[in-house]
């Protein structure tokens, strides 16, 4: 703690309690990928919309309506998994995908948990998976490899060697 | 249960996850909110509602999209709705994890939540994850384009902290192109305005920018970059001072050895510009108030015209008017000979049938491409050049090459919401 602060306090850094779990093994690096669309999670529960009409399968009503109870007053609890269920390690499926994600992350690709995996995992995120999911069906693609577009080397243009143009500034 | 009643009220089916993601919308005007649950305790509210207009006002520059915030509708009216929250959030059945990684995700029923616990900045402002530019890429989701993993892209899933420029490259831009399609619609004018400019070391050198105009707006085009500049459509009043408000109908730029005048005509009048003062001129040299009449200062042109354009090889200003040419020779102050004539008697069609066949609206002559280019609705015909006719002596003088598509010459030329013009 600095010696002196600002008359307001506003230099000091109050100490945020909610902290995202920090990436730092192989069972949350899975979580990690199955939440990302890299691997596909063994038994989230497969909830569909259908067509004409829309009809719930029982599950998802209950998980919903324990959803908005649950917010109005449970606290963040840290330790347990959310849920209670488990996803299993299959090395290959979890090496495999953990390829894939270094792949598309620009990453030497070893298909092992190392460090260099471990600071991307943990790298700040937009929390859509990479192959989106349709909002409550939590089964990632069949295709777990991340169906972004992975660009070839397009069309390039001209670089612009002019002077920056007065926009940018006034952006 | 407002949660819950949108998400009963809308049937859906799985979506065709392709490559490049899926049209999320059909209509072209949509609404979005900050909505009042969900205010952010990091920024005051306006901060946030000013960074959200910017964001869309980024998408709306490179697709035919426009965005309106409205905060007075129905909520199930509201096309694109967003909202800051921590944990467990705004009916949201996937929790937020506190600060660091997750800081916020974006559903297809048009919700974007963002990550309270994450230290959210304004643009510039240095240390923290820029609310601009998650903005960007939620909406981005919101419109339908997944993840995509290319340097430089908007859509790239991790946050990218350091970048002096951050905008939307050429392959975002033709990424929501795919689903929305490009930005096409008439022009005034189009035209260079030429200038001189002094060097940092006294030099004067001689410079241009291309410009577009369409009603009351109007934008900077960036030849070399294939793009509009960044944060057009600007209003008119805003770059060129004492033009009419609402639009013109042609800007020309009369640049020889003897002359250097910019005139632009609206209706039956017309003003000469100062390049050097950056505004129009109040009077000309013989004492004449601006705007004058056409009919005065052009003698034998009829006005209103539909637009105009200055060939410095005959050094006459062609008027068009419906199907008919007005060719002024400005040195002799008058209709050239044999003026007015037919468009397809000035402009023969190299294919026939392939022909504006008058009303056009802006005639071009290109300092960059060295060529004149006729505008009609959303396609241009380009006129044979001496080069043209060394290569192909069939082509005939003036005559109109087969017409293209003005939205793949000139690209992401795309209009905003009127209310998003100001920020």
């Amino acid at each position: 703690e600095k010696l002196f602060h600002n008359r307001d306090h506003s230099d000091v850094q109050t100490l945020n309690s909610h902290q995202a779990e920090v990436i730092t093994d192989k069972y949350k690096a899975e979580l990690f990928l199955s939440r990302y669309g890299f691997m596909k999670p063994v038994n989230w529960e497969e909830i569909q919309f259908e067509d004409s009409h829309t009809s719930f399968s029982g599950d998802f009503l209950n998980d919903l309506q324990a959803t908005i109870q649950e917010g109005a007053s449970v606290p963040h609890s840290r330790d347990a998994p959310q849920d209670d269920y488990m996803i299993p390690t299959e090395s290959e499926a979890f090496a495999s995908a953990l390829k894939e994600f270094q792949k598309v992350s620009g990453l030497p690709v070893t298909g092992v948990f190392d460090e260099a995996t471990k600071v991307a995992m943990n790298k700040p995120r937009c929390g859509v998976p990479d192959t989106e999911i349709d909002l409550n069906t939590a089964v990632a693609a069949e295709n777990s490899s991340a169906s972004d577009i992975e660009n070839s080397p397009g069309d390039t243009y001209e670089t612009d060697s002019n002077n920056t143009s007065e926009a940018v500034r006034r952006r | 249960k407002r949660h819950l009643a949108a998400l009963v009220s809308k049937s859906r089916r799985k979506r065709d996850l392709g490559e490049t993601g899926y049209m999320a919308f059909s209509k072209k005007v949509l609404k979005w909110r900050l909505i009042g649950e969900g205010y952010s305790s990091q920024l005051t509210v306006e901060e946030q509602r000013y960074i959200f207009r910017l964001a869309f006002r980024m998408w709306s520059e490179v697709s035919p999209l426009e965005f309106v915030e409205d905060t007075r509708s129905p909520l199930e009216d509201i096309d694109i709705r967003l909202g800051f929250g921590t944990g467990r959030h705004l009916g949201c059945n996937q929790r937020f994890d506190g600060t660091g990684q997750e800081f916020a995700h974006a559903w297809f029923l048009g919700d974007i939540h963002f990550d309270d616990d994450e230290h959210f900045t304004a643009p510039n402002a240095g240390s923290g994850i820029s609310l601009l530019k998650v903005a960007v890429h939620e909406i981005g989701h919101v419109l339908g384009l997944p993840h995509i993993y290319r340097p430089g892209s908007i859509m790239q899933p991790s946050y990218l902290p350091h970048e002096s420029v951050f905008e939307m490259d050429w392959m975002d831009r033709k990424a929501i192109q795919h689903l929305y399609g490009g930005c096409k619609g008439r022009f005034n004018t189009v035209f260079d305005w030429i200038r001189r400019e002094k060097t940092p070391y006294g030099e004067v050198v001689i410079r241009f920018n291309t410009y577009f105009m369409r009603d009351g707006w109007y934008w900077l085009y960036e030849n070399r970059n294939n793009r509009t500049r960044y944060g057009d459509p600007v209003a008119l009043q805003i770059g060129w001072r004492g033009v009419p408000l609402d639009g013109v109908d042609a800007c020309v730029h009369v640049w020889s050895r003897k002359r250097d005048a910019v005139y632009f005509f609206r209706g039956t009048q017309f003003w000469r510009y100062d390049s050097e003062n950056d505004g129009v001129f109040t009077q000309d040299p013989e004492g004449h108030r601006y705007p004058r009449l056409i009919s005065e200062g052009f003698p034998g042109v009829p006005s209103p015209i539909d637009t105009a354009f200055y060939d410095r090889r005959d050094s006459h200003i062609y008027f068009f008017k419906n199907r008919l040419v007005y060719a002024f020779d400005v040195e002799a102050n008058s209709l050239a000979r044999g003026f007015p004539k037919n468009i397809r008697d000035v402009f023969p069609p190299v294919v026939s049938g392939d022909h504006p066949d008058g009303n056009i609206d802006a005639a071009y002559f290109s300092y960059t491409h060295n060529a004149i280019f006729l505008l009609k609705g959303a396609r241009f015909w380009q006129v044979v050049g001496s080069r043209d006719r060394w290569r192909w002596l069939f082509l005939p003088r003036n005559g109109l090459l087969p017409h293209k598509e003005v939205d793949q010459h000139w690209f992401d030329i795309c209009n905003v919401h009127p209310t998003a013009l100001k920020l």
